[in-house]
């Protein structure tokens, strides 16, 4: 079976979605099997790979979590050839509260994916900014955790309550869990700041740490409004040479997982 | 009685409690008596304002929505004169499920307001990246909502959700709820498609957009750092330069509201 990532930070707009989209876009050019599960209810990573939300009768997150819809039947196909994506919906705002009085609350996703036997490499979760029921959904059902940091203050004091609630998740509803890989994001190396957050993260996580960092660059906030990932956009462009490389890293590192 | 107005966008990091923080600080040197209430389990505004969260004894919005603590007593002073906060805590993560189940869970903090008889001009909401019940509360609490758009893609797809949720808490919870005003974040004039957020969010806010712009400026990421506004940080910066403009159009709307 493949490798179910989960992406997460609950400091926002640190590069979840951006990191999501251009990963899956590339693990999927190197000829991997990649499904891309949206569980935002902005459903930005959805978007930003041309999905038309508005097709009302496409499956998506929500029908699989609250609907029982099987995971196969929420899939759609996207631009890029092997890359599958399990949209996200406005739905999946509503679905916390829905969720909240259920017993197996926090499992609801895992069990959701048990039933799917296609065959995969990756499953790659793109998680909300909090550590709420959503994301503690995706931390029960994944084996492994990538984690976007932004090269900025506030998204590095954001790394304890994370680290925090990574160890809780371990004790109690995914004893497997583990970080797959840490990953520096909007880095602009003229920035003192900037090379004392990447200071900082590399002595915190160590190997963890991805020796790829994505730089700022443009071209990266330009693609979604052509609902295109960068591989699609502006395969020439830095932030597209840095996911490459990054997409790199992660499949030398998966053959050692 | 003062203005009451929540910091709101459910997209991750456009620049709530940068926003937050820094107008908070220049209304209060302008002599304004300004409280910032941190709603955010990442309490990023109140570390920002260099309040020690590891105080045990301190009460906090947590105190405040679940507790009943008096806001009186929640209260801490901060290195602005007239600029009290509420400080946040990541026990405000717990809360959501906490007040899921209650009758008046929307309301919880507006009834946590009424009791507090200080006199004040200004109290700020900084939000959590969320259309949860943290925000929601913070919808019911205000009188209006101060709605910080980043000048990307993402963000600016956002605002629709975040319209539909301002329209539908109208017509249930708070009739009274108005959009004081809309101010564009992190503007980089030299790209394209900051020219074209900030052309799109004029022509759908109209007059609601503040003239003021604030620019993308690196001295705002770094006051954090050291929990300092940026008037006290690097007050000849083009940062805050452009929150100070920012205050004098909100004290100039206040008037007229
Ligand atoms: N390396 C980069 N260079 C420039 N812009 C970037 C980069 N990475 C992300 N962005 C832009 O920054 C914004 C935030 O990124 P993104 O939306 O991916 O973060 P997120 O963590 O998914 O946010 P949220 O917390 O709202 O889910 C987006 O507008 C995105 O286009
Ligand atoms: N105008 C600006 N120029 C440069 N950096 C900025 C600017 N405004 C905010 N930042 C930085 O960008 C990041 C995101 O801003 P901030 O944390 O204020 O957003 P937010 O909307 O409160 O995020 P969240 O959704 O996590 O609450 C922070 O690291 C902040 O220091
Ligand atoms: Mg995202
Ligand atoms: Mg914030």
């Amino acid at each position: 079976m493949g490798l179910i990532l989960a992406v997460v930070n609950q400091k926002g707009g640190v590069g979840k979605t951006t990191t999501s989209v251009n990963l899956a876009a590339f693990l999927a050019i190197r000829g991997k099997r990649v499904i891309l599960l949206d569980l935002d209810p902005q459903a930005n990573a959805s978007s930003g790979l041309g999905i038309d939300k508005k097709k009302e009768d496409n499956k998506n997150t929500y029908s699989l979590l609250i609907d029982k819809t099987s995971l196969k039947d929420c899939l759609q196909p996207t631009s890029v050839r092997n890359l599958q994506v399990c949209a996200g919906t406005i739905d999946l705002a509503g679905a916390e509260i829905e969720l909240a009085p259920l017993d197996q609350r926090e499992h609801c996703l895992k069990n959701a994916l048990k039933g799917f036997t296609d065959p995969y490499d990756y499953l790659i979760i793109d998680c909300p900014p909090s550590l709420g029921l959503l994301t503690l959904n995706a931390l029960s059902a994944a084996q492994a955790l990538l984690i976007p940091i932004q090269a900025e203050y506030y998204a590095l004091e954001g790394v304890t309550q994370l680290m925090e609630t990574y160890h809780t998740v371990k004790q109690t509803i995914n004893p497997e869990l583990e970080i797959f890989g840490v990953v520096l994001t909007m880095f602009d190396g003229r920035t003192q700041l900037a090379n004392q957050v990447e200071q900082d993260v590399r002595s915190y996580f160590g190997e963890k740490t991805f020796k790829t960092v994505i730089p700022r660059n443009v071209r990266l906030s330009e693609a979604p409004s052509y609902g295109q990932p960068i591989s699609v956009y502006d395969r020439r462009s830095k932030g597209a040479e840095a996911y490459l490389k990054l997409s790199r890293e992660v499949l030398k590192r998966t053959k050692q997982w």
